[in-house]
C-alpha cells in the first residue's frame, strides 16, 4: 500500500539504502 | 647476541591515527582499529590505493561496480568529505559515526536531511522527492504509475511542508522526523556496535585493549 506511506518511509523500507553490506565478510 | 629488525608500520595516505578518530568519535581506539581492518579490504578490492573509490564502494554494496544506485551515490558523496572523488579512512570513520547506535539523533537527521537533499540547495524540493521515489522502484525492479508517483510525493510534502513553499526546509523536516521516528532507522547500523566481535582477527593483531 504505497500510497498510505510517505515517500520517506518507502525510502526508508527498501533496500535501496543499506550499509550493512559493507559489514559483510 | 641475538639481532632483530623493527620493522616500521606504514600507512598509505589518509591514514589517520586512531586515538585522535576515536576521540572525535563514539569508538573505542579498538574499534577504529577493526574499522581500518574493513577500510584496508574496501580500498584494496579494485585499486589498493588506501583510498575507498566509487566502484570499490558499489562492489562491497552490490558486489558489482557498475550499479548505478542513486541513494549509494548520495551517501559516497557525504562520505567523500573533501569532495576529491575518494573516500580517505577519516572520511570513512566520521562519516560512518553518524550511523553508531549511540551518536547523537541530531547528527543523524542532519545527515539524513543533506542526504535527500539532491541538489544541495539546503531543502528537500518536491523533483528531489520524486525523483528519489522513481530511483528506488527503478532499483528494486517495482513499477508504480506516474500518477501514484505523484499522489506519493504530494502527500509528503501535505505532511512535511507545513510552511507551503513547495520545499522542506532543515526546521520543516526536524519536525517531520519528530512526527515519523521510524524514518531515521536507516540511520543507525547495529553492526557498529560490535565492530570487535563482527572483525575479530584485528584483536589478534592489536596491542591495545578496551576491556
Amino acid at each position: 500500500k504505497p500510497v498510505s506511506m510517505n515517500a520517506f518511509e518507502l525510502i526508508s523500507r527498501s533496500q535501496s539504502f543499506s550499509l550493512d553490506k559493507l559489514f559483510e565478510k | 647476541m641475538g639481532c632483530f629488525c623493527l620493522k616500521k608500520l606504514r600507512h598509505k595516505p589518509g591514514y589517520e591515527a586512531p586515538i585522535n578518530l576515536a576521540s572525535e568519535t563514539p569508538f573505542t581506539v579498538n574499534e577504529v582499529e577493526a574499522l581500518y581492518d574493513l577500510f584496508k579490504k574496501l580500498s584494496s578490492s579494485i585499486i589498493d590505493d588506501g583510498l575507498i573509490h566509487k566502484e570499490e564502494f558499489q562492489l562491497a554494496l552490490f558486489k558489482t561496480s557498475n550499479k548505478q544506485n542513486l541513494f549509494a551515490d548520495r551517501i559516497f558523496d557525504l562520505f567523500d568529505i573533501k569532495h576529491n572523488g575518494v573516500i580517505e579512512f577519516g572520511e570513512f570513520v566520521r562519516s560512518l559515526s553518524v550511523f553508531h547506535p549511540n551518536a547523537p539523533e541530531a547528527d543523524k537527521i542532519a545527515f539524513l536531511f543533506r542526504l535527500y537533499d539532491l541538489r544541495q540547495t539546503g531543502c528537500i524540493e518536491a523533483e528531489e522527492l520524486k525523483e528519489m521515489v522513481t530511483a528506488l522502484l527503478c532499483e528494486n525492479n517495482l513499477s508504480l504509475s506516474e500518477d501514484v508517483v505523484d499522489l506519493i510525493v504530494e502527500k509528503t510534502m501535505m505532511e512535511a511542508d507545513t510552511k507551503r513553499d513547495g520545499k522542506i526546509d532543515d526546521e520543516e523536516w526536524k519536525e517531520f522526523v519528530k512526527k515519523n521516528p521510524s524514518i531515521i532507522k536507516i540511520m543507525t547500523l547495529s553492526d557498529l556496535k560490535e565492530l570487535t566481535l563482527a572483525f575479530p582477527s584485528f584483536v589478534m593483531n592489536s596491542g591495545v585493549s578496551d576491556l
